[in-house]
């Protein structure tokens, strides 16, 4: 199995890989990309070797070509309708999202069960009712969804979009919600990415 | 220097550790903790390596002692008193969420430019115009902070951030912001979390 860690590099490089394309760069090495974001270009290299080869002898990666192999390892060389639930503070923070476009992800339909926040469109997504999960899921052909309700609600709702066909949940609340082997289940939590921070502030020099 | 991956997985053995205590553990394995995480047992032993000794023959870690070791390493052995900027949706998610204070973290105030935002106590979080920042910051001894900004705004918010004596920098916004060699500045970009799913939905069995 890859690491969880190869797979977000793999993102990262994504990201770099984009960045030099729109500076006008048409071939990139493991040093550089490697340099770019703080990691050794052997853990560059290391992390393409799970997937295959890649580079050209005396050239290096082609940017573009380099792109569209991790786009299709990170499956998103195509695009993907998702299903949020949860219209809350973060539900909408999350709607309002433009990276998520920039990567293949739309939000195709959101769903509450507040019916104050059901009916008009919000940033062009339709909301619905809980109720109209499954006919909507399958309507769109939706295999993702993020879960941003109470922690609560999380476990009924995992259920519900896994019964209604989803194959992957992000899920937001600060629960742990199970879902069957096949199902993917990621959990965020963003205590985490504070505490990447304090370990870097206590382990620096101070100002 | 430690690797991202190895602080994020210390994250998550800490959550494992407290979870394995309240429900009545004593002690804990390498083998308990990272298949509990689906992580091998080596895995969690080379990572806790990066920063000492912590087991016990024939006993394993003691789960107390190794949540007091993973707090000191990550610096959450203290609480911190957090900064936020920007009052939008993404904001108020944040300040209504309660897995920051189970790990140490309290968000001691909250900056937008918005009139219409600024004012009234949000979820008991004193609120400010962005132009009592430096004050604030400075009494308050704030010495993290989240901005949680249009994309077009972080970069001078970060500087005023630094100006004002903030160390560590986790940044929600769309855009690269750059800070001194001296300052921690970790971003946040959710379609990562994103493109781990997709990962993980085309490369398992489908249903
Ligand atoms: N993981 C993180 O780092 C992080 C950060 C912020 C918030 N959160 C979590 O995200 C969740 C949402 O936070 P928020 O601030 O938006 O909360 P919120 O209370 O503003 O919104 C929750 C929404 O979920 C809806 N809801 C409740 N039960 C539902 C159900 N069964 N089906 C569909 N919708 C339902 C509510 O009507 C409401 O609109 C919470 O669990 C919170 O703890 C996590
Ligand atoms: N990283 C991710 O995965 C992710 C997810 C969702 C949103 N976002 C980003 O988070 C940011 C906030 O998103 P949102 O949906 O809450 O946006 P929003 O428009 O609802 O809120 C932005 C807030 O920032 C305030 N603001 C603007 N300029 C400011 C300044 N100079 N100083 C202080 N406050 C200022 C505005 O008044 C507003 O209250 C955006 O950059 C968005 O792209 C990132």
């Amino acid at each position: 199995a890859v690491p969880k860690a190869v797979v977000s590099r793999l993102s990262l490089y994504l990201r770099e890989l984009q960045h030099l394309v729109r500076d006008g760069n048409e071939t990139t090495s493991s040093t550089q990309l490697g340099s770019l974001l703080g990691f050794t270009d052997a853990q560059v290299r290391k992390d393409l070797a799970y997937f295959g080869q890649f580079g050209y002898p005396g050239i290096g990666y082609r940017c573009t070509e380099l792109i569209d192999a991790v786009k299709r390892i990170l499956g998103t060389d195509r695009s993907w309708p998702v299903a949020l639930v949860g219209l809350g503070n973060l539900g909408r923070a999350l709607l309002g999202y433009r990276g998520f476009q920039n990567q293949g992800f739309s939000i195709a339909a959101a769903f509450d069960v507040d019916p104050q926040k059901v009916g008009p469109a919000i940033e062009n997504v339709p909301t619905f009712h809980l109720d109209e999960l499954a006919a909507v899921v399958a309507g769109k052909k939706i295999k993702l969804a993020i879960v941003a309700v109470p922690a609560a609600a999380a476990q009924e709702v995992a259920d519900r979009l896994i019964a209604a066909g989803i194959d992957g949940i992000l899920n937001f609340a600060p629960v742990t919600v199970t879902a069957p082997s096949n199902v993917s289940m990621v959990g965020v939590d963003l205590a985490i990415e504070l505490e990447q921070l304090t370990f870097n502030v206590v382990n620096q020099p101070s100002k």
